[in-house]
């Protein structure tokens, strides 16, 4: 079984590569560039099967589109956000922005006063559509921007309609009951209190 | 030289060591709670001094203690935000939730309209006053929430001022000229990539 967090940082890897103008990247410098040490880059891509060659590194075309090919972005990235407030609407406006493979294509709330509002292309839908929307648009994934009280009850909405894998900005646990649904949490706290160290250390300097 | 990486994990390790009840805690299951290989718990942990005994784990409590200091949150995070859009005004009250360490001291936007706007507990304030706002109430770590043309001007100014550290929404390199300021860039969109993986994964079985 491949680790969930390898997966989590395939994305930054392929982000690097496809903007990468040489033919070969060793593991060191894929690592530098993306913050991994050479060896987790190693031990992540081993998962996948063999690239690199021994002391000459991983060719940049093959590494990309294989990377690609076992994110299935291939098949273009189809998801949702349920909540159109503050956080849903940044999200659906910047993902618009043009990440040509992930598409967000349903923005739900549950607010009359929200509901109908365009956002970026979108139109906000009632969160009563909810299972219609997953079936009508084979949504797989789903980003939840709701308010901690509504997560648990969308997010059980969600795994019954057979969406699979949920962005979890609300603090509290969802899907607990459902193991075949991959529920990844997101904190952007963690990233401020990661940065208190790097203010220390330069005034140490 | 302590990887940038690593310090991103220390917080993830510390949010769980916080909610354990054990007294030991190994690196193999501090690396399953929190995503990643035992070798890379191992690893981080050993920059910052030799914690662990071998085979007996870590002392909980004292491993804790030690993250704590090391990411200098006993002084507290003051932070500020830059940009009183959609998402800096869902990370404002996001953060006025009661994530202790971590405190968002000033709420800065150049729209006449948005400027004295109550978000949670702080008023909007105009961003000309950008370099009075860090020096009095010793700024040291920025959220860039403003548009992708505003993000290399801003950030500069906060450079210039005195901010150490910066997380970047903006989808833009900024200062890049300013090698004493740590910039974190994050792009959600990434996250979106990764789940994709898990949709198809769930497909197959
Ligand atoms: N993890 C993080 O780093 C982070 C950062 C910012 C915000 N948040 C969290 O993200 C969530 C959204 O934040 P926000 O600032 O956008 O809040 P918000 O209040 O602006 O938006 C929430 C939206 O959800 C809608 N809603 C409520 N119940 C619903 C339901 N049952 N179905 C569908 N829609 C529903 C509301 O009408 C509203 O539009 C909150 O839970 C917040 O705590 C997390
Ligand atoms: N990286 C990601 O995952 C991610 C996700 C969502 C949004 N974003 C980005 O975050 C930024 C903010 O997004 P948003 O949806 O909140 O946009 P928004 O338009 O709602 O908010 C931007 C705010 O910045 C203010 N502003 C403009 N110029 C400024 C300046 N010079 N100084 C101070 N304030 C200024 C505007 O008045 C506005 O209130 C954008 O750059 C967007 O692309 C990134």
């Amino acid at each position: 079984r491949i680790p969930d967090a390898a997966i989590r940082r395939l994305p930054a890897y392929l982000r690097w590569l496809t903007e990468c103008q040489e033919e070969r990247v060793t593991s060191v410098i894929l690592g530098q560039a993306t913050g991994y040490s050479s060896e987790q880059v190693r031990k992540d891509l081993a998962y996948f099967g063999a690239f690199g060659t021994r002391g000459v590194g991983y060719d940049v075309l093959a590494l990309r589109e294989e990377i690609y090919r076992i994110l299935r972005l291939d098949r273009g990235v189809r998801a949702m956000v349920v909540g159109a407030g503050h956080l849903g609407t940044a999200l659906v406006r910047y993902v618009a922005q043009g990440h040509q493979d992930v598409q967000i294509m349903a923005l739900l709330d549950s607010n009359p006063e929200i509901i109908g509002v365009q956002v970026g292309s979108l139109r906000v839908e009632s969160v009563e559509r909810l299972e219609d929307i997953v079936r009508e648009l084979g949504i797989g994934i789903a980003v939840l921007a709701v308010p901690k009280e509504a997560a648990v009850p969308v997010a059980d909405r969600l795994a019954e309609c057979g969406v699979r894998a949920i962005l979890n900005f609300a603090p509290v646990a969802v899907c607990t009951r459902y193991p075949e649904v991959f529920v990844q949490p997101i904190d952007l706290t963690l990233e401020l209190q990661a940065l208190s160290y790097f203010v220390g250390q330069r005034e140490r300097h």
